[in-house]
């Protein structure tokens, strides 16, 4: 997990695709 | 193309995969087709100066915004990912491995829509390039792969379904190392494959469309391992400035 948080966190997130 | 469709994949569920791969990929696509068309119809180019002073910048400054880009676009695949039917109920590992695995792959079919054939130039930050104008990247052979490959994929005319389950198909491939689960990464992958070829039976398209589109994934396994070359030798070089590449980018081409 602590070596790839930023993919981790970018999958959690329910980005839209507005935000994208 | 004409076998009668498996018992556990009916025709519903090969519906129902392609209008969610097809959807993601159009909803999270940077630029759509039609923006594209219109951009390669007004086709602005480099100048032969903007080039040349593009050449003369350093191999830091160009390897620091091509890395910039790419971290864009990354992201924008990871989104594709999450949207497709199955991929989140991957285990996180899994997800990981194939994101850090297919994402440049699935970029390099994506570029084929920003290559522009009849003057051989790629959208790059606005507006077309030739593969001169990164010259300064010291990676002539990894640049000229890759306009070779757009150069191939865009000859055979992607339309947006084929080109979102194909991308899907190799993001969701099975043979990545440290995969987890790979069974269950086959099972998805079988589903867009037949979702492929279903879309190309229906659509009409010649036999051979699949086989050309199969045929490039050697071309685009090569040019993702030069990537990471490239960047290994560029990182014992300029350690300093591959530490200041975006988080994302060294997160995802890191190990």
């Amino acid at each position: 997990k602590e070596k790839h948080k930023i993919l981790h966190r970018l999958l959690q997130n329910s980005t839209s695709p507005v935000e994208l | 193309l004409l076998e009668p469709l498996p018992d556990d994949c009916p025709l519903m569920d090969i519906e129902r995969i392609t209008q969610s791969v097809v959807k993601s990929h159009l909803e999270t696509s940077q630029y759509s087709s039609d923006d594209l068309k219109r951009l390669t119809y007004n086709g602005m180019q480099y100048s032969p100066e903007e080039t040349r002073n593009f050449q003369c910048e350093s191999a830091e400054s160009v390897w620091q915004q091509c890395a910039h880009h790419i971290t864009n676009s990354i992201q924008y695949v990871v989104e594709f990912a999450k949207r497709i039917t199955g991929f989140m109920d991957l285990c996180q590992n899994d997800q990981i491995i194939l994101l850090k695995a297919g994402c440049l792959e699935v970029l390099l079919i994506r570029m084929c829509r920003a290559f522009n054939a009849t003057t051989n130039t790629m959208f790059f930050d606005g507006k077309f390039a030739s593969a001169q104008l990164f010259k300064a990247l010291g990676c002539d052979d990894l640049v000229s792969a890759v306009f070779d490959l757009a150069k191939g994929l865009s000859r055979l005319q992607l339309t947006d379904e084929e080109m979102a389950l194909f991308s899907a198909a190799c993001l969701l491939s099975p043979d990545r190392p440290w995969l987890t689960d790979s069974q269950k990464v086959q099972k998805l992958q079988a589903k867009v494959y037949l979702a492929l070829q279903h879309s190309l039976h229906m659509s009409g398209a010649a036999d051979e469309k699949l086989d050309q589109m199969v045929s490039k994934l050697p071309m685009m396994k090569s040019i993702c391992n030069l990537h990471i070359d490239k960047l290994e030798f560029f990182r014992l070089v300029h350690p300093e400035t591959a530490y200041s590449f975006p988080p994302l980018y060294r997160e995802v081409f890191g190990s």
